[in-house]
């Protein structure tokens, strides 16, 4: 995250860290029930095994393990069938854990909007995530408040890209707060008047963050496919098990 | 030592000679939270329980069991027998566990042990009330508790019928106590929580002044800082004296010093005059000397594209002697290159 800062440990605690043996922590991901994770589908190229991952849950800092924290293999990456990863559109994989999380005050399910519920440009969410910042990656997570941009003033940026309903943009004009290499599948959440935080988005893709030409980020837009994550979770519990 | 007195560390000491060592204990300060409102102080382990730590005893199966037993309201002294076979006093004169009475332990099983049996649970073992002495007996001492005795533990409120019930119950919208007491003057102060001022919200103590905004106006964060005349506030609530704002150098930790220090402030004519933030205070710039290339340097800090415009004017016409300004128009931000995250 660029231009964010270091979180307080337990705020929020459906950010799960997606990990290698060898490479350490490589994209974030979103646990949306006890099993279930999401995260974004450009995370697995050249990684497709679930043998190769682990979910790491309820940990603020990479580099000293608490006793808040979880760990969990992968049982099955489910890609979004429309995923290229020349064009980007439908970047999103929902993971199946091995074993189900126990729920506690630092590991907790975020909930999904809708299908039909859209987050309105101008609203103020927050992105959370251990990517770069600009000049470290850090060890804590961090978090940076990004405003939601409509889709027309986003391709004003991108105008080589092609943006998507299925995409959503959030950021500001100078770049001064977005995610960046490593935060990719975190979540991009909002916060309703009663307290309540939902899903829109997962971290995708954006400008080179840490070069100069900034902009605002891309997410996937999670309410585009509330019914394929229904539809996927439903297949996989009481269909293929 | 057998000879003489314990030493601080009893397993290591080398103040003991070879086999002279005894199972001498030490007395420590109670740290069990369960236990904290006892008439005494230090404890001594091993417990009457069998645990070796308080650490261990925080987590046993009979930490547990009691407070929820004392819900139940079958003994006044429940309580105070489970601390003394959970953290024992310990006389600090000879270093050694002073055990509850018999008395006290019997009447606390007898009054007791049968709500166990209804919900299917049994005595804890170990708690053999004969292991205990009796009250003025063989000069042993032995704990009775006084009248007055707290019932209830700093972690349990008490009902106003004089029920324990745990803490974490009251005012949580269910009610606990057969009175309703543990569900009445519910405010964030009964809650040990801090009210924010706009939104009744509760917070905890801990979130005030941490630097992470809790309440919706911010007010958890306001007042945290008591900088001199002559310092700003970071972010973080540090102060730094105001001439090192913009300097170029990072002066709060959180950078928030060196933010937002190149603006393009716009006016009631839309203008954008070039303005710098330099000790704490906007600055329009002067147009003497001004080059090129300092547009150019400007438009890039803001993260914005050229070619850049620049216009020179006088900020207000009718004040001719005033030195003019930099007015500035820098172009689009470069179209970004995708990459993934």
């Amino acid at each position: 995250i660029l231009g964010g800062r270091t979180s307080r440990p337990g705020r929020w605690p459906w950010q799960c860290s997606l990990q290698s043996d060898q490479s350490g922590h490589i994209c974030g991901c979103v646990l949306i029930a006890k099993k279930w994770l999401l995260t974004v589908a450009h995370c697995f190229e050249g990684r497709e095994s679930p043998a190769v991952w682990k979910v790491v849950f309820g940990i603020n800092n990479l580099d000293h393990p608490s006793v808040f924290m979880q760990t969990r293999l992968v049982k099955t990456i489910i890609l979004h069938p429309r995923y290229n990863r020349a064009v980007v559109d439908y970047d999103i994989s929902i993971v199946e854990l091995n074993e189900a999380v126990n729920e506690t005050s630092y590991v907790r399910p975020i909930c999904l909007p809708s299908g039909g519920q859209l987050v309105e440009p101008d609203t103020y969410c927050y992105i959370t995530g251990w990517g770069h910042m600009g000049n470290k990656m850090p060890f804590k997570l961090q978090e940076g408040e990004v405003r939601i941009i409509s889709l027309e003033q986003c391709q004003s940026y991108f105008d080589m890209k092609t943006i998507t309903t299925r995409m959503l943009c959030a950021g500001y004009e100078s770049g001064s707060v977005d995610s960046c290499m490593g935060d990719s599948g975190g979540p991009l959440v909002c916060e309703h008047p009663a307290g309540r935080w939902t899903l829109f988005g997962l971290t995708s893709w954006g400008s080179v963050c840490f070069s100069k030409v900034l902009g605002p980020g891309v997410y996937r837009n999670v309410s585009h496919f509330i019914d394929w994550i229904e539809r996927q979770i439903y297949i996989h519990t009481f269909l293929l098990n | 030592c057998i000879s003489a007195f314990c030493s601080d560390s009893c397993g290591s000491s080398s103040l003991c000679s070879t086999n002279s060592r005894t199972n001498c204990s030490q007395c420590e300060l109670i740290t069990l939270e369960l236990c904290m409102n006892l008439p005494y102080n230090f404890t001594s382990y091993p417990n009457y329980l069998g645990h070796r730590t308080q650490k261990e005893a925080s987590i046993s199966w009979e930490s547990s069991l009691f407070p929820d037993l004392v819900q139940t309201n079958c003994y006044k002294y429940l309580m105070f027998f489970a601390c003394t076979i959970l953290v024992p006093k310990c006389d600090p004169r000879i270093h050694e566990r002073i055990p509850p009475c018999r008395a006290l332990c019997e009447h606390s099983k007898e009054r007791c042990e049968s709500v166990l049996g209804i919900v299917g649970l049994q005595w804890p073992e170990d708690t053999d009330c004969t292991q205990f002495p009796e009250e003025n007996s063989d000069n042993q001492t032995c704990l009775t508790p006084d009248e007055d005795v707290e019932e209830c533990s700093p972690s349990h409120f008490k009902c106003r019928s004089g029920r324990c019930v745990l803490a974490s119950r009251r005012c949580d919208g269910q009610a606990d106590c057969e009175d309703d007491s543990d569900e009445e003057n519910c405010g964030c102060r009964e809650r040990g929580l801090w009210e924010c001022p706009s939104n009744k919200l509760c917070i905890k103590h801990t979130m005030i002044c941490d630097g992470f905004p809790d309440c919706p106006d911010k007010l958890d964060e306001k007042n945290c800082s008591f900088c001199k005349e002559d310092e700003l506030e970071c972010a973080n609530h540090y102060c730094v004296p105001r001439e090192l704002w913009c300097d170029g150098q990072l002066d709060c930790a959180d950078k928030s010093d060196e933010w937002s220090c190149v603006n393009l402030s716009k006016n009631m004519s839309s203008l954008t005059f070039l303005t710098i933030h330099r000790s704490a205070t906007d600055y329009h710039v002067c147009a003497d000397d001004w080059q090129e290339n300092l547009s150019q340097l400007a438009c890039k800090q803001m993260g914005l594209g050229g070619p850049p415009m620049t216009d020179i004017v006088q900020e207000h016409e009718q004040l001719p002697h005033q030195k003019c300004r930099v007015l500035l128009y820098c172009g689009r931000r470069p179209a970004a290159r995708m990459s993934k995250r």
